[in-house]
């Protein structure tokens, strides 16, 4: 990716050992939707608030980069019917509340955008948007953020028998890339975003939640439409507003 | 803010779902694939839907695959590897530089040497190629010389005005400075060392990144000033920071008030999901 193209990316980082080389003990990705919330996958969130780092902005996981802005998590909020069966994560969605630095949390800048939350589907078919550091044909994970185009695909097709076959509910949305090797998210890309873009505006349409290997078949995503007026009840319950 | 309040209607398990809820194993267009796609790849594909030929080369479609047609002097199966008219140094005083004409490269020659390889030299000073009313002094030795530029102005040639300044992190910087911080100069953007590397003329979007056949600062990678590759030996560069100024930063009133207002009084960004890079279309 280039600086700025995906302003709202976000890096979650730990101090604690990670069982895959990431650098800077990079482990998932978010999405920036407001200056003080960041959505993730439910599945990156079993980890203590106080191990927790939360860094916009960035691009070289390795350089400190001038643009960057760091916070710690005041609050992790995981959706309440997140479970996993089968190894398989369902309702993989979660908030987290920044906290603040010198009274403020996130300041907007090139590098440092708010992701739009959609109100309408997509149709399948639409070429979206990933972007993350997580593990690449290496086998470890990179240090520049990457971005791919992957397009929408209708749950009937990934539920069929030679995708998926019927493990795929509505919680979830599936993409991929039509070429040969298939551009795909993979581990560390999680909770990172799906961006589909409408007239210049980019929706945060998915939330990066698994897939079997990488790049053979499609990334499932948590579909963020199915938890539009979670993610607003919760945030305004959290603000008192 | 951009956050409308939530429907009060709403419950947790009464979910809008708009997908058509025809079964897959009906629809003939699913099975249909052939044993060396994966299993989920679609017929109808078209293999250069995402451009996959780099340096403006032209996607054919070939069967279920791609081949690309490379402008020179690029080659490869994604017009990926760039033919290096450079190798031999052909540039005597001068830098080579790969361009996409034939014959693939050129020489900038270093003043006051001149013609395709560099080897002639003209009287230094004669005509003056000191800019904005410096004046040129020539050295004992025939090609070197020396420009004592008016108040305000500097660089070799005092190119360099009072308002090349960068502002911010110098993303939109596009002055002259062509020396690092380390007074080192700065390689040419299309210069055959920087070939490998992920920063050069040829990059994606480099025009707007204000990349092109010069070589002044710039920062097409987020850093936190203009920057630029310098050469290291003759097969080595490495990067440094340019000695660029900060432009003066106006006035702001009350910065520190601003910080300590309440959290929860802060609004959302004015608005969400635009992103400042432009988007270019693909040259084809």
């Amino acid at each position: 990716s280039t600086a700025g193209k995906h302003p709202w990316q976000v890096s979650l980082q730990t101090s604690l050992p990670l069982t895959t080389s990431m650098p800077q003990g990079h482990f998932c990705g978010g999405a920036l939707i407001h200056p003080c919330w960041v959505l993730t996958a439910a599945h990156c969130t079993d980890i203590n608030t106080k191990h927790l780092k939360v860094v916009l902005g960035d691009q070289d996981l390795k350089k400190t980069e001038s643009h960057e802005q760091t916070f710690r998590v005041e609050k992790i909020l995981k959706y309440s019917q997140y479970n996993e069966r089968d190894e398989i994560p369902h309702n993989d969605i979660a908030l987290l509340k920044l906290k603040p630095v010198g009274g403020h949390c996130a300041l907007e800048s090139r590098y440092v955008k708010t992701v739009c939350l959609p109100s309408d589907p997509f149709p399948s078919g639409t070429e979206c948007h990933i972007s993350g550091w997580g593990v690449t044909e290496t086998g470890e994970g990179s240090r520049q953020l990457l971005d791919a185009k992957v397009k929408l695909i209708a749950n009937p097709l990934c539920n069929s028998r030679q995708l998926y076959d019927h493990t795929i509910d509505d919680s979830m949305i599936c993409a991929g890339n039509l070429q040969k090797p298939g551009s795909d998210t993979c581990q560390g890309d999680s909770g990172g975003p799906l961006t589909c873009e409408k007239d210049g505006t980019y929706y945060v349409y998915g939330i990066v939640s698994w897939g079997q290997e990488c790049g053979k078949k499609p990334g499932v995503y948590t579909q963020v439409t199915k938890f539009l007026n979670w993610i607003k009840t919760t945030m305004h319950r959290e603000a008192g507003l | 803010s951009f956050i409308a309040p939530p429907d009060p209607d709403w419950t947790p398990d009464d979910y809008y779902y708009s997908y058509e809820q025809s079964s897959p194993d009906e629809d003939p267009s699913v099975t249909q694939t052939t044993p060396e796609n994966p299993d989920w790849y679609y017929e109808d594909d078209d293999p250069c839907q995402s451009n996959p030929c780099e340096h403006g080369g032209d996607c054919i479609i070939r069967g279920d695959t791609f081949s690309c047609s490379c402008p020179a002097p690029f080659s490869g199966s994604r017009c990926q590897t760039a033919q290096n008219k450079c190798k031999d140094n052909p540039c005597v005083h001068g830098d080579c530089l790969i361009t996409q004409k034939h014959p693939y490269y050129r020489c900038a020659c270093k003043y006051p040497y001149t013609g395709p390889d560099c080897s002639k030299v003209l009287p230094a000073c004669r005509p003056n190629p000191c800019q904005n009313g410096g004046v040129c002094s020539r050295h004992r030795r025939r090609s070197r010389f020396t420009c004592a530029c008016p108040d305000q102005y500097k660089g070799k040639f005092c190119e360099i005005g009072p308002d090349d300044c960068y502002v911010g992190d110098g993303y939109s910087y596009r002055g002259k400075v062509s020396k690092t911080v380390n007074q080192n100069p700065c390689l040419y953007w299309n210069s055959h060392l920087l070939l490998q590397e992920t920063y050069n003329m040829f990059m994606e979007d480099a025009e707007t990144h204000g990349i092109a056949e010069h070589n002044f600062c710039r920062n097409p990678d987020g850093d936190h000033k203009p920057w630029c590759f310098v050469k290291v030996n003759s097969e080595k560069v490495k990067w440094e920071y340019c000695d660029v100024t900060v432009c003066p930063v106006p006035d702001t009133p009350n910065p520190v008030e601003s910080l300590l207002e309440p959290v929860m009084e802060l609004p959302g960004f004015e608005s969400c999901g635009k992103t400042e890079v432009a988007e270019h279309a693909v040259k084809r």
